[in-house]
């Protein structure tokens, strides 16, 4: 099972639009996908038609709850999701003198059958705070979505460098999958300016994939469809497709 | 002095594009400004030319410091700065057993002159944890951007509720001056219907001055200036003169 984090601190980075899409895409070519959302704000767990989630993901933090307990079907092929809930807004305060207090969700997920799934998909909220730690300890990978604006490329710096310390400290084997560029205009120079400036940076750590800005993306979260089931011919169907298609390629040099 | 808590925990809604540009206008208009960044990413700080905040607001929340001591003076004509520092990431975890840790930033604000200036802008980060609830207890007013797309709604009530809490527990004169509709892309009809939903919802709360999506307001960070200094023409820099036009009507009824 490949667990990827998707993160980045930036808020409005397309975080939970790669999340959902991207996981409904790799189930579409017969990837058995688990969603954790651990964003207080459930965009991905509301997206997904879980309206009440109880304490979801936050009772694997405090109560030592099962995370098995807590996994729930989704209306999307091949997903399957550990919801988030409001109550993850107190998680980093009632964690802060908790031994182990970073490694939490790591452990949780011994726990669960990494046979079951071939992606783990982890969305994190816009902070570098102690979810997103457990994030990065827990996954193998990270991806990082970033809105093709220069304000985007802002906190990269400060984000590549959390990765590089918990990879020291916690998780050796954290890597960079891939960093994506999201919402890209074609019609302003702008976001050309800025995907090029990523490529000039990060050379092959960016996705070839690029995620065009496309209203119907913004669309499909209130019909709780991922955009392959709201609009299949659109451009961010397509898009996801590829990047799904992308990723499915980075099994073989794994 | 005004005290505006610019807020909402979702990411990219527009809360720093928005504390910046009006501050901008609002000093156009012989306002003098005084913004706090207490976003962990820098946003407003660095956008404003201030490079190396050292530790910036982050001693006032966890050294006893003297906001005074750390007001910084802008490139914008009237607009003076207390810079944030990437040290506020860890300002959750260290005031989580700390007495009184809500109101600190109130505390604090006792220290400063108020008739030195006539608004005081609160940049805040993407989230409902302590740095915003911080913001909450010290401001009189709340200015909520949203971005125009059906995402954003979901956690308005989430905010609002935390808006009725702090209100009714730390700070009652507490009140909400505006919603905001930001980025609204006028080629999309998604767009319209968020902003109608909006005025349905909030009515009176929703400011008439719409933001419009504008990539000159993408592209002025980059050049360190306002939207005014950069393309004084452009549809960003009507709309931000237009807000502040109203924010300042709303001195009266206040
Ligand atoms: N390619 C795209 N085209 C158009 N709209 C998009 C695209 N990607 C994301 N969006 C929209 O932009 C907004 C931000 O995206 P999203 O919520 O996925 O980002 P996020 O990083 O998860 O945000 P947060 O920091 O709040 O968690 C949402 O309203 C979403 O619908
Ligand atoms: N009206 C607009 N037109 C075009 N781009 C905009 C507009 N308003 C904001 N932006 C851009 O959208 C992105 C998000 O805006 P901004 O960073 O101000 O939001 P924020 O709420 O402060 O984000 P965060 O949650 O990370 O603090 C930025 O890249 C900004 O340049
Ligand atoms: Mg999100
Ligand atoms: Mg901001």
């Amino acid at each position: 099972m490949r667990r990827i984090a998707i993160t980045n601190q930036k808020g409005g980075s397309g975080k939970t639009t790669t999340a959902v899409n991207l996981a409904a895409a790799l189930g579409e070519k017969k990837r058995r996908v688990l969603i954790i959302d651990l964003d207080p704000q459930c965009s991905a767990t509301s997206w997904l038609g879980l309206k009440n989630p109880d304490k979801g993901v936050f009772r694997a933090f405090t109560e030592n709850g099962n995370v098995l307990d807590i996994i729930s079907q989704t209306n999307v092929p091949n997903v399957e999701i550990i919801p988030a809930s409001p109550w993850l807004v107190g998680v980093e305060k009632a964690l802060a003198r908790e031994v182990g207090a970073e490694t939490i969700l790591r452990r949780q997920l011994h726990k669960i059958p990494h046979e079951r799934w071939d992606y783990l998909l982890i969305d994190c909220p816009p902070a570098l705070g102690i979810l997103t730690i457990n994030a990065l300890a827990a996954a193998s990978e990270v991806l990082v979505p970033v809105e093709a604006h220069v304000m985007a490329l802002e906190g990269l710096a400060q984000l590549l460098q959390t990765v590089d310390v918990v990879k020291e400290r916690l998780n050796p084997e954290l890597k960079i999958c891939g960093i994506l560029a999201c919402r890209v205009d074609r019609r302003t120079r702008h976001a050309q300016e800025v995907v090029e400036h990523l490529q000039g940076r990060f050379g092959d750590l960016v996705y070839k994939t690029v995620i065009r800005e496309n209203v119907r993306l913004a669309e499909c979260p209130s019909f709780g469809k991922p955009i392959m089931l709201y609009d299949p011919r659109s451009y961010g169907a397509q898009d996801y497709r590829a990047l799904a298609a992308e990723v499915i390629r980075q099994e073989r040099g794994r």
